[in-house]
């Protein structure tokens, strides 16, 4: 099995793939479920064409549950019952409850063998002026690659999802309450639905996992908290009593995280990358047919007042993106409303691409 | 095997899951 490294959407599919969840159904399941409960809430609010971006609505807190069930099955674990998973003071991180056999944990998440990407917000925001988002692995990147449970997996997965105000609530409940009730959806109706939570367990798991050493700087490889000693870092135990969200999304700080130059980059967003790519084709041979059935759409907007946007753009020294229509459909299915016929198709084209990958270098 | 990198970009990363579909069925992933 070759080594594994993700960040954000990618972190869950690695680290469900080393856990040997099955993709399709139940990796496919995880999406479609937290996809149906974005809906069922967008249509509740006022901005009904918005899924992921439903001010103060919470796709981390959608995603956790079916997340973890999937992991732990996968395991052949058992899982809380239904009313301990409804009580909010249940504690996830009582392993034991879960009854997975700690070998075949270790077995499946040899320490190295998983890799998954954080943003240190504190580094991220300290630095003036802040790192360009063109930069490649800023001092910011972060990356847990041994986990104690089940528990640390899905806690870095959540964390490394996480944009405040995007994928999860934006300054807390107190703020994301407010923006909720202003866009028609009741603080109560909320609770009940998302809970708001999954950001303030992953911050506490983190937090042990950082202490333990089990979180590691992206440029020397050791503990991060360590890291920050030797380089001057003060934290104050009251800096840590607040700090429940230190880490957000690991694509902040490295949108392609490689471990090495033969790392093969999975990206749905097509490019031209220093590394071996699966991504899609820069021009998808339906593109144009497509495009007069999107008028509503953003690539049509784009295509309409910028004809002239160029081919790809420099991203970093290890990848130039595509600037085509093609990516512009792919960020709007993928931040505004998407049925599951979309979600389908999306997993047709990275299982096409991906086949097209192998045979193109006679690997299958 | 070398080692592989699935990048952030959506958190509906259904395209991700397609890929891992496929290499799983190749026998890359285990």
């Amino acid at each position: 099995v070759p080594l594994l490294t993700g960040v954000s959407a990618g972190s869950m599919i690695a680290a469900a793939t080393a856990a040997g969840v099955a993709p399709e159904p139940d990796g496919m399941d995880v999406v479609l479920t937290a996809a149906r409960r974005t809906r069922e809430l967008s249509k509740k609010s006022l901005l009904p064409t918005f899924d992921a971006l439903t001010p103060g609505y919470s796709l981390i807190d959608a995603v956790e549950g079916t997340f973890r069930e999937a992991i732990v099955k996968s395991l052949g674990g058992t899982l809380p019952s239904q009313s301990q998973q409804q009580n909010r003071d249940y504690d996830y991180t009582l392993e034991s409850l879960y009854d997975i056999d700690p070998q075949l944990f270790q077995r499946r998440f040899p320490m190295g063998s998983l890799r998954i990407g954080l943003t240190d917000k504190r580094a991220l925001l300290s630095t003036f002026p802040p790192p360009s988002p063109l930069s490649s692995l800023p001092t910011a990147y972060r990356y847990v690659d041994s986990y104690r449970n089940v528990e640390d997996v899905v806690a870095a997965c959540m964390l490394s999802s996480y944009i405040p105000g995007v994928t999860g609530p934006l300054l807390g409940d107190n703020i994301s309450d407010k923006l909720l009730e202003a866009f028609n959806i009741g603080g109560s109706e909320k609770d009940e639905e998302a809970g708001n939570d999954a950001m303030k367990r992953a911050g506490r798991q983190l937090r042990e996992m950082t202490r333990l050493g089990l979180v590691k700087d992206g440029k020397t490889g050791l503990p991060s908290a360590q890291s920050e000693t030797e380089t001057g870092i003060e934290r104050s135990s009251q800096d840590e009593e607040d700090d429940s969200t230190q880490y957000w999304d690991g694509g902040i700080a490295d949108v392609f995280p490689t471990f090495d130059d033969n790392t093969i980059i999975v990206s749905p967003i097509s490019g031209m990358y220093s590394n071996p790519t699966i991504c899609p084709s820069m021009q998808q041979p339906n593109e144009v047919e497509n495009q007069s059935l999107d008028n509503s759409s953003v690539s049509y907007l784009l295509r309409s007042y910028v004809p002239s946007l160029p081919a790809t753009f420099r991203h970093c020294p290890k990848s130039s993106l595509g600037l085509n229509m093609g990516n512009a459909r792919a960020v709007k299915d993928m931040i505004l409303s998407s049925d599951d016929e979309q979600l389908y198709q999306r997993f047709k084209e990275g299982y096409d691409d991906t086949t097209r990958f192998l045979n193109e270098r006679g690997l299958t | 095997l070398p080692s592989i990198g699935f990048s952030g970009a959506g958190f509906l990363g259904c395209y991700h899951v397609g890929v891992s579909a496929c290499l799983q069925r190749h026998g890359w992933l285990g």
